[in-house]
């Protein structure tokens, strides 16, 4: 359902400009290698390897993209680079979250707040 | 109830944290809570300690199996509240330093901070959740963090978010309305204190719509009380 709303709701009426799918592909490419040199810099970020290096700007253009998505489907805020750019969902997940995803259930000594005037 | 409320207007919201690539979001969001509550029960606003938390707190919920405290890789804020209770409080951050790895506990009862006198578990209303945060300080709360990763600034409020919760994080104030800066939307927001440092999001706080449990924010709420402590 996100992708076909994503294609409604990028697919606007406005006349584009018409180039050859390979520019676009380098321009975009070019735009993405110039956003990861900037994301490199703000963050300190180095890499071991060739490999390692040409690994994280593959997530990085991956995130590139699901930022402009988020962005499409979170209207309200800002979405783009972050400190976490080069990261997978899943490292993302593991690294930086960490509360027990399971069923809400409270310890004993938990009990529920009484419920407080809200009006005046 | 205000129509807009930000307890660090009010002193009771030490720095932004950052929590480092370890998984101990709830630790972030347990000792925000207490330092909150010690603040409004003795006017001392103290930073606590998270790697106490970390390496001592393995509590687990005794109604269900393997569902234990676990540093780095995860726990809850209620099972610490009451990890904190048995103990009998956390020490300052200063005194126990954060190491973002799991340790060997060295907690010393003698230099305890802040303690607990009791905790509370808050109602989905999100009217109930705002007068609990004016009424007690800023609030332990769970959320799903999928957006967040891509987060920068501004109200955030997805068409899609699930409610199965991931992170968490503390309540500290909401707006009646908040200007995005691409698109001038009004919506009725949390302020919410993350543990990613000053240079994520909007110097590391993260503004989500209320009003419709947005991302579960809204279903695991605790209020903490801290009990006064005499200074060690």
């Amino acid at each position: 359902s996100t992708e076909s709303f994503i294609e409604q709701v990028s697919d606007d009426p406005l006349i584009r400009q018409v180039v050859s799918d390979s520019v676009e592909a380098v321009d975009q490419l070019l735009h993405a290698e110039h956003h990861f040199s900037l994301f490199k810099a703000k963050y300190g970020k180095t890499y071991d390897t060739q490999e390692e290096h040409d690994y994280r700007f593959s997530v990085f253009k991956s995130n590139l993209r699901r930022a402009k998505r988020n962005q499409l489907l979170d209207p309200s805020a800002v979405h783009g680079v972050t400190r976490f750019s080069d990261l997978t969902p899943d490292e993302f997940e593991k690294s930086y979250l960490g509360l027990h995803k399971r069923r809400l259930k409270l310890p004993v000594d938990a009990h529920k707040a009484p419920d407080l005037p809200t009006n005046n | 109830l205000p129509t807009d409320f930000d307890w660090r207007d009010h002193g009771a919201v030490t720095a932004v944290k950052d929590q480092g690539s370890c998984g101990s979001c709830w630790s972030f969001s347990t000792t925000g809570s207490l330092e909150g509550a010690h603040y409004l029960a003795t006017g001392e606003l103290v930073s606590l300690s998270e790697q106490q938390l970390v390496d001592c707190d393995h509590e687990c919920d005794p109604e269900e199996y393997g569902s234990c405290d676990a540093g780095c890789d995860g726990g809850l804020m209620n099972n610490a509240f009451e990890y904190a209770l048995k103990v009998g409080g956390v020490q300052k951050e200063k005194d126990y330093p954060y190491t973002g790895t799991n340790g060997v506990c060295k907690f010393d009862k003698s230099k305890i901070a802040a303690s607990v006198s009791n905790f509370s578990v808050v109602s989905i209303d999100e009217d109930q959740i705002a007068a609990n945060l004016v009424k007690y300080g800023p609030l332990a709360v769970g959320i799903n963090a999928a957006w967040m990763q891509t987060y920068i600034g501004g109200v955030s409020c997805p068409y899609i978010c699930g409610k199965h919760l991931d992170h968490g994080v503390l309540l500290v104030g909401y707006g009646a309305a908040g200007y995005a800066p691409i698109r001038l939307k009004e919506k009725p927001y949390w302020i919410i204190k993350n543990s990613w440092g000053e240079n994520w999001g909007e110097n590391g706080y993260y503004k989500i719509c209320r009003g419709h449990n947005v991302c579960g924010v809204a279903s695991m709420v605790s209020t903490v009380t801290a009990a006064h402590v005499t200074p060690q």
